[in-house]
């Protein structure tokens, strides 16, 4: 479902090179539940952001639900990822002028549903996360949990296939977390939805089927870990 | 050293009135090191913004460092925070245009220090949570999790007096995490400094020496936990 071959990205700035990732090799298969560990700066955010197609790598390749990333445009992708991927960013990324329910909403636009059946698709999504009486709150208005949980509402409204959700629990306490983790378990192993998950947090990674790190840049073979 | 009378703090939206923070009586002593646990959305950030004067509460009083918040002009609420309080922001709120070492000088810059000795006292700061490497960089250019430590670097580099920081290891791997709880550690117990900490990790709790819980914005008895 989601493969990345010989896949490096590397920032070059004025005074020098910074290698987020190198040469990185990551199967996914349908139906995993993967959680993407690591230290801070080791590279987790930017492979999701690959993987999503949100960003290209300086080399290697991209394949993704069928699909190779690099051939496409920005508009073929922001089509193929609004069908297909629901992402949950690390800063939420939340629109500031519209409401929690509006921002849910957001992805239902390109569906061609009607606004009563988005509306009402939506809402489940914000009951899902507990959060329907905060509907008509603009993020603002919102704890961080709360933003956080609103931009987890939004990456499941459209069902989609593939979910990577980064750091989705950063900002909960352990009630919401655990609320979450079983939205994602349900959606996994009933839904057959894939799902790869980058946390810093060991029990949101107990949640998952399989555990991988990274560290500098470099994916660690399966069950090794970054050494402290 | 911090002290909140009969705090409340009510938002009136078009439909509803939710109160934020209700009754809530809390006294914090110089030297304290506080966690302050709760719910998503139980109203810690707002008690944190109210004892920093970010924000007005709509009744009872803020008396911190022996000045009454309510009191104050909002510049003067500025000037003094600049002077006693280091903040970290849940969403960290950095300065996108400026690097990483600007962004930490930045309350540096009305002490009256020369810019040599503000540029060294940033660099400390910067070294302190492991990212002298990375001053150079703009907040893009950076994780989440560097970025939270530019916000706690930010914080500490006046050598305030009181430090309040909302979920600073929340996007932190452990490692990171505990190097943090280090610094406030030394601070608290080797500097004399009273910090207040918003968290949802039980493992950062355990760096502090006391720990109270908010619930639906009141405040719980000393040793009292939210109901499951
Ligand atoms: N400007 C606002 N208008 C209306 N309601 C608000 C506003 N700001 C916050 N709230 C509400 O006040 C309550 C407390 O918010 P607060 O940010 O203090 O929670 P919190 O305990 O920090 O939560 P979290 O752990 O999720 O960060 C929340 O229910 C939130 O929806
Ligand atoms: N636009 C950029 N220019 C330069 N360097 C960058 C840029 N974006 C990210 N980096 C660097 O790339 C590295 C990897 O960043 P990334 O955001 O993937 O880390 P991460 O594993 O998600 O970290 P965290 O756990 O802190 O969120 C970091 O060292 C960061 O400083
Ligand atoms: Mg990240
Ligand atoms: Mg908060």
């Amino acid at each position: 479902v989601a493969q990345t071959t010989h896949v490096s990205k590397v920032y070059k700035l004025a005074a020098a090179e910074v290698v987020a990732l190198d040469e990185v090799n990551i199967v996914v298969n349908e139906g995993d539940f993967l959680a993407l560990m690591g230290p801070s700066g080791s590279g987790k955010s930017t492979l999701l952001h690959l993987i999503a197609g949100i960003d290209r790598p300086s080399s290697g390749t991209c394949s993704v639900l069928n699909f190779n990333l690099g051939t496409m445009s920005e508009s073929e992708l922001a089509k193929w990822r609004n069908q297909y991927v629901g992402f949950v960013f690390q800063s939420f990324n939340l629109v500031p002028v519209l409401s929690a329910l509006e921002n849910v909403e957001l992805p239902l636009l390109l569906t061609g549903l009607s606004s009563s059946k988005r509306k009402a698709q939506a809402k489940t999504a914000l009951e899902l996360v507990g959060l329907a009486d905060r509907m008509d709150h603009t993020p603002r208005q919102l704890s961080g949990g709360q933003q956080q949980r609103i931009a987890i509402a939004r990456a499941i409204a459209t069902d989609p296939q593939l979910i990577l959700c980064d750091e989705p629990t950063g900002n909960l306490d352990s009630v919401s977390a655990d609320a979450v983790l079983e939205i994602f378990h349900t959606l996994n192993t009933q839904l057959g939805k894939t799902i790869i998950m980058v946390t810093h947090d060991p029990h949101a990674a107990r949640a998952a089927k399989e555990v991988r790190y990274l560290e500098k840049g470099k994916l660690l073979p399966a069950g090794e870990k970054p050494k402290d």
